[in-house]
């Protein structure tokens, strides 16, 4: 079926592209758990490569397949409201994003340490970057994304240097 | 040579936001 069929390969990204690459890995991670996460990643990942350049051939060829990723999965995932409906698609992403947040956040204040919730807290910060594709983000997902950000970087480097976070 | 090959890219470019916006519904 349409559902199954595989996304076109991208090449592999030229470095001006290196910021988009955490967010394109987030997709690959949700194309099965969750393909409208997976699809919004992708078109935050699209829009900041085009602002960062379109115009130099490699970036320009992965750019395109990147978009033809994207036209295929919005055919995919067909009338789902998160896709065609902006403020579907924002409350979903903003939904998911918080979920990460608070899984990440309830290990951290339970004094649980460990790789799977330095990843929620960093894929949650990934995720209030990606939210911004559909306006400016408010002020308290604005505080999420800074929090969870620096949460992450600050346990991370803890458990590297086997100490326990305070 | 040089303004062709510019504007093939300008071109290219346009065809780019313009899958964008059809992405987006935005046409």
């Amino acid at each position: 079926s349409m559902a199954s069929d595989p996304l076109p390969v991208l090449p592999p990204a030229p470095q001006q592209f290196k910021p988009i690459q955490h967010y394109l890995r987030t997709a690959q991670e949700h194309d099965k758990r969750d393909p409208v996460v997976a699809y919004f990643c992708r078109l935050y990942a699209m829009q900041t490569g085009m602002k960062i350049d379109s115009k130099t051939p490699e970036c320009h060829k992965f750019l395109v397949k990147l978009m033809d990723q994207l036209e295929t999965m919005k055919k995919q995932l067909g009338d789902n409201e998160s896709i065609t409906q902006d403020v579907v698609g924002n409350a979903h992403i903003e939904n998911y994003a918080y979920k990460m947040f608070l899984y990440a956040d309830t290990e951290d204040r339970a004094g649980r340490f460990h790789k799977n919730m330095i990843k929620s807290f960093y894929t949650s910060s990934l995720l209030y970057d990606v939210l911004t594709v559909f306006g400016e983000l408010t002020e308290e997902n604005v505080q999420h994304r800074k929090y969870a950000k620096w949460k992450a970087a600050y346990i991370h480097n803890c458990l590297k240097n086997g100490e326990t976070p305070q | 040579m040089g303004s062709v090959g510019a504007s093939v890219a300008s071109a290219e470019q346009d065809d780019l936001s313009q899958r964008l916006s059809r992405l987006r519904d935005q046409v």
